[in-house]
C-alpha cells in the first residue's frame, strides 16, 4: 500500500522495487526446470530521519540517524529488507537427478529503514 | 561478463552449473510439493521448509535418483512363475550435502493404468543385492529381504519406504545402493491363463521404471524442532 509521505520531505523514500529475474538471461534455464524465473524485489530509497516515523523502521535506524547527525562521516540509515520470503527451485544435475530445494529468505517482501 | 557465476552457484551449495544432456520427467510428487510451496509463498502463508508434509518427514532437500541397473533375465516366464528379475542400482554418492537422510522411498512404476488391461496378480519381492563381483563379472544375487508384496492387476506406481537404507546411509554414508527385484506372476499355468501371464510379464519388462526419492535434512538450514524460530 502506498505510504503517505509528508510533502517536500523526501522525493525518493525507501520502498521496494520489482525486478524479474529470468533464468534464461543467466543461461540457467539449461538446468533449472522450474520456475522459469522469479519476481524479485529490492529495497531502494532514502531514509531521512523524519521519514522513519512514517516508514517501517528499526530502532537501529534511529541510532544510525542520530550518529549521522553527530558525525556526518557515519552513513545514514539505509533502505533494508524487513520481511523476506523463500524460493523453491526444481532443477536437474549432471547425474540425471531431479532435485527440489528450498532457499529461505531470498525475496524481499517488505522494506524499511535500518 | 561481470556475472560471477561460480560465486553465485557456490552460494546455492552447487559446485558448478549442471549441464544435463536432457531433462528428466519431473515426478508427480515433486511437482505437487513445488506447486504447493509456490502457492503458499505467493499467498504469504508461513511454511516450515524443514518438514515435507506431503511425505510426513523432516527434510529440506528432495532428490529423485534414477535407476542405473539392468535386467537379469528377459526370457518368458519360467516354470516357477518368475516373471522378471532386475538389478536396481542407485548412485548415492550424488548426495553430497551434509546432514541426515530422513527418507528413502523406492517407486516402481509398473506401467500406465488401463481399465481394460488388468493382468493376473503378481508378487513383488525386493531384497538387498549381493554382488555383482569385481568389475561386474558375477551377477547380483538376492540377499536380505526388504519387502514382499502381492499386487493384483499390476499397474501404476508402487512405493516402498526403505527404512533400513536410511539407517545404513546415516551410519556410514553408502556410496551406492544395489537392490534385487523379482516379480513373480501368480497365474495358474494349468487353467489356460498362461497367455495372460506372458502378456503381463512382457508388458512389465517394457514399462517397468524404478526411481529412488531421498529426503535429506541439513542441520545448518534446519535447527532441531525443539528450537522454534522466533
Amino acid at each position: 500500500a502506498a505510504i503517505p509521505v509528508p510533502k517536500g520531505s523526501c522525493r525518493n523514500p525507501c520502498h521496494r522495487h520489482q525486478l524479474f529475474i529470468n533464468f534464461r538471461d543467466l543461461g540457467w534455464h539449461k538446468w533449472i526446470i522450474a520456475p522459469k524465473g522469479f519476481m524479485a524485489n529490492y529495497c531502494h530509497g532514502d531514509c531521512p530521519f523524519s521519514m522513519t516515523t512514517y516508514l517501517n523502521s528499526s530502532n537501529y535506524a534511529f541510532m544510525q540517524a542520530l550518529m549521522h547527525a553527530v558525525d556526518p562521516k557515519v552513513p545514514k540509515a539505509v533502505c533494508i529488507p524487513t520481511k523476506l520470503s523463500p524460493i523453491s527451485m526444481l532443477y536437474q544435475d549432471n547425474d540425471e537427478t531431479v532435485i527440489l530445494r528450498h532457499y529461505e529468505d531470498m525475496v524481499v517482501d517488505e522494506c524499511g529503514c535500518g | 561478463s561481470k556475472f560471477q557465476e561460480y560465486d553465485f552457484l557456490q552460494f546455492l551449495d552447487l559446485e558448478k552449473a549442471p549441464s544435463p544432456r536432457r531433462f528428466q520427467p519431473v515426478p508427480r510428487i515433486l511437482r505437487k510439493i513445488f506447486q504447493a510451496r509456490e502457492a503458499a509463498a505467493a499467498g504469504g502463508v508461513s511454511q516450515d521448509f524443514c518438514y515435507v508434509k506431503e511425505l510426513g518427514v523432516r527434510g529440506n532437500l528432495l532428490r529423485l535418483l534414477p535407476d542405473q541397473g539392468f535386467f537379469l533375465n528377459t526370457q518368458n516366464p519360467s516354470r516357477d512363475g518368475s516373471c522378471l528379475q532386475k538389478y536396481l542400482y542407485f548412485n548415492l554418492s550424488a548426495i553430497k550435502e551434509k546432514g541426515t537422510l530422513t527418507m528413502a522411498r523406492l517407486t516402481l512404476d509398473l506401467g500406465p493404468r488401463s481399465y481394460y488391461n488388468l493382468g493376473p496378480e503378481v508378487e513383488v519381492a525386493l531384497s538387498v543385492a549381493e554382488g555383482p563381483g569385481v568389475w561386474g563379472r558375477s551377477l547380483p544375487k538376492p540377499g536380505r529381504r526388504l519387502a514382499l508384496q502381492s499386487v493384483p492387476g499390476p499397474q501404476g506406481p508402487l512405493h516402498f519406504n526403505l527404512q533400513d537404507v536410511v539407517k545404513d546411509w546415516n551410519g556410514n554414508r553408502l556410496k551406492n545402493l544395489g537392490l534385487y527385484l523379482e516379480i513373480l506372476a501368480k497365474g495358474d499355468r494349468h487353467s489356460g491363463v498362461n497367455f495372460q501371464v506372458e502378456n503381463t510379464c512382457d508388458r512389465l519388462l517394457r514399462s517397468l521404471r524404478a526411481s529412488l526419492l531421498v529426503v535429506t535434512l541439513n542441520p545448518d538450514h534446519c535447527p532441531s524442532s525443539s528450537r522454534k524460530r522466533r
